[in-house]
């Protein structure tokens, strides 16, 4: 397109060099251009159909088709190419890329996303020993279920029990009722066989709240639900149609006493129950894990909503700025500017928020390992705060521009649709809007109420001494 | 606080807006357990103040990592990647000053002409961008299969691959739709 090629040469900066800084250098740059290159060779001739022109049942197995494909690629490719550690440092180059298989979302997200993170942070060192290469070789296909259909952020409430059984050392798991089904974990409905399952711990008839447990819920030969589980797809949903949402119960379902997640706490043969870690909120770890990774996430659905809206707006011409003259390109109207331009700068404050965030996340994280919980609080509302703050944004801005876009906006091959279901789906998921501002709100009152009374506050409520001062 | 439209300041102005909203409420909380709520129905009761606190909160957060950020990385950058980067840090400054108005009248020095400027600094910002948006939208450095877009494709051939989609409709894979024999020829005919 002409103009789109007028556009690049007037352009006076070298465009290069700020893809290097949203990737964190030009080393990181070459690095996700190399995996991306292997990835996109296989992924061209993937669909033929469009995936939105199928029947729901036809998408599910079309993902399936998908997911496979991407994970075998990149098990056979990228892994061998850059190793174990691009699950690490390069696990936002692996989701970018499998963009290019998936319009929607794949059936696999939570396996590599949740049920893995979760046997590394909160397994021993003997359980992630069985269970991780299992899990990163695909042997095993995992989720987190951890919400259930009566309860969602206030994790407390959960309902399902893990009663342990001293005398043939199991667990029995128990949905007491319909409000304690597992409910919308991706990739629980007909994909995964396993499941990290959130549940209230009861031995010797006492309660400790909720630990996680891991939980075969189909047959490994042939995928048959087992005895005493439930298990199935949530239904039509308005996104997320390809992500395998399923609920999940369990009528007195018994697991061995070792597929509890034992890092922090364990509970003995006879039942004793054993505290492990000093800190009970470090089985937020998980939870607030999800929270920074959501904040990159959106971040770059909205650098794409952005991408597309800014190219269509300097190619679509519309209207007469002087009666008799040449329509004009619509970017070239300032009300356009002002719908796109500001989603261009959130996707760069939100890229960058999320790496300063996964920085103090790792950093709060050595700090635990050495027995200091102190930045836990601020780590948490900030984590919270953020999530909220980046969803609720860029789904408002992803519909900005698809309105920028006029009618082919509408379309779901412009993929505005599709980025926007997807993104406001994150605003409630994982700690919806209101209820994570709520607890950002909590941890802020008593921060004031610490500066108040002249004790020292943590660094990103530091204006809060200044403030006090002016307030008496 | 006395607002002077610069980056720091406007950061500066949302701590103040974020530190006013959160003493509200603890005002608001204080002044209700003093007439008698508990802790616990005063919290509800300030519950919408209090969302508005954190999201006051977290918007000075951002503004900030990103103004601090922006100038760490582009410290060795050429001139001209300096001088966008901080054009759009500003014009995100400057647009959520502008959505805030209200707030910065309420727990600010900011004044009317102070606004008027901003929304001026604005508007200049938006004019300055402009050359380079598309260049900008590019260092994202989409590649086709990932966007997966008919209207962002990088080659901008964007009536084309609408239609070349259209085409890949079920529905035109035939060229009369058997729903015709059985509702529409009988509806014409008044046979139905």
């Amino acid at each position: 397109n002409e103009d789109l090629a007028k556009e690049r040469a007037r352009c006076d900066f070298n465009v290069s060099e700020i893809t290097n800084i949203l990737d964190g250098g030009i080393e990181r740059t070459k690095q996700r251009k190399k995996i991306e290159s292997i990835a996109l060779s296989n992924g061209k001739c993937c669909d033929v159909t469009p995936e939105e022109t199928l029947g729901p049942k036809e998408r599910y197995e079309n993902a399936i088709r998908k997911s496979c494909l991407y994970t075998k690629i990149v098990k056979d490719q990228v892994l061998t190419l850059t190793g174990l550690e691009v699950l690490g440092s390069n696990s936002s180059v692996l989701r970018r890329t499998a963009d290019a298989f998936f319009k929607d979302i794949s059936p696999f997200l939570l396996h590599l996303g949740m049920f893995v993170p979760t046997i590394m942070g909160q397994g021993t060192p003997e359980q992630q020993s069985y269970w991780l290469p299992r899990a990163l070789d695909f042997q095993i296909i995992g989720t987190y279920a951890q919400t259930e259909l009566g309860h969602g952020t206030f994790i407390r409430g959960l309902e399902t029990t893990a009663t342990y059984d001293p005398d043939t050392e199991e667990f029995v798991i128990h949905s007491p009722r319909l409000t304690s089904y597992k409910w919308w974990a991706g990739g629980l409905g007909k994909t995964s066989n396993y499941c990290i399952v959130v549940a209230q711990l009861y031995t010797q008839g006492k309660c400790y709240g909720i630990h996680p447990f891991i939980v075969q819920i189909r047959d490994e030969d042939t995928h048959m639900p087992l005895p005493g589980v439930r298990v199935g797809e949530i239904g039509p949903r308005m996104g997320f149609n390809t992500a395998d949402n399923g609920f999940l119960g369990f009528d007195h379902y018994r697991i061995p006493r070792n597929h509890m997640l034992m890092k922090n706490s364990q509970v003995l043969k006879d039942g004793t129950y054993v505290k492990v870690a000093s800190h009970s909120k470090l089985t937020y770890g998980t939870m607030v894990f999800v929270r920074v990774m959501l904040v990159n996430e959106v971040a770059f659905n909205l650098a794409k909503a952005a991408t597309i809206a800014v190219r269509y707006s300097a190619v679509r011409r519309q209207s007469e700025k002087i009666s008799g003259e040449p329509e004009p390109q619509i970017i070239d109207y300032v009300t356009q500017q002002h719908k796109l331009f500001v989603c261009i700068a959130t996707a760069h404050a939100l890229q960058l928020s999320s790496n300063w965030l996964w920085k103090t996340f790792s950093a709060v994280l050595a700090d635990m390992r050495g027995g200091n919980t102190e930045n836990l609080p601020e780590l948490h509302a900030l984590s919270s705060c953020l999530k909220a703050l980046s969803t609720s944004d860029s789904a408002a801005l992803i519909e900005q521009c698809r309105l920028a876009c006029g009618g082919h906006g509408y379309m779901l091959s412009s993929n505005l649709p599709l980025l926007y279901s997807f993104v406001t789906a994150t605003r409630t998921y994982e700690g919806d809007y209101t209820v994570l501002l709520l607890q950002t709100a909590r941890f802020l009152i008593k921060a004031w109420e610490q500066a108040e009374s002249g004790n020292p506050v943590t660094p990103t409520v530091s204006y809060m001494e200044e403030a006090v001062v002016g307030n008496k | 606080y006395k607002w002077n439209g610069s980056a720091e300041g406007i950061i500066k102005a949302a701590y103040y807006v974020a530190a006013g909203k959160i003493s509200s409420s603890v005002t608001s909380i204080r002044k209700r357990m003093k007439n008698g709520k508990a802790f616990e129905d005063a919290w509800e009761l300030t519950g919408v103040q209090l969302v508005a606190a954190a999201e006051a909160h977290c918007r000075a957060v951002i503004c900030d990592v990103y103004r601090k950020e922006t100038v760490r990385l582009t410290a060795n950058s050429s001139p001209n990647v300096k001088t966008v980067m901080d054009q759009l840090n500003m014009l995100y400054l400057s647009h959520w000053a502008l959505e805030r108005t209200g707030d910065l009248l309420r727990y600010t020095s900011t004044t009317e002409d102070d606004l008027i400027s901003c929304q001026q600094r604005y508007e200049e910002l938006l004019a300055a961008i402009r050359p380079n948006a598309v260049g900008l939208v590019d260092a994202f450095d989409f590649p086709d299969e990932i966007l997966q877009s008919t209207l962002g494709a990088y080659d901008g051939r964007v009536y084309e691959r609408l239609m070349e989609e259209a085409l890949k409709s079920p529905l035109n894979a035939e060229p009369v739709n058997r729903s015709f024999h059985q509702y529409l020829k009988p509806l014409m005919q008044g046979k139905l």
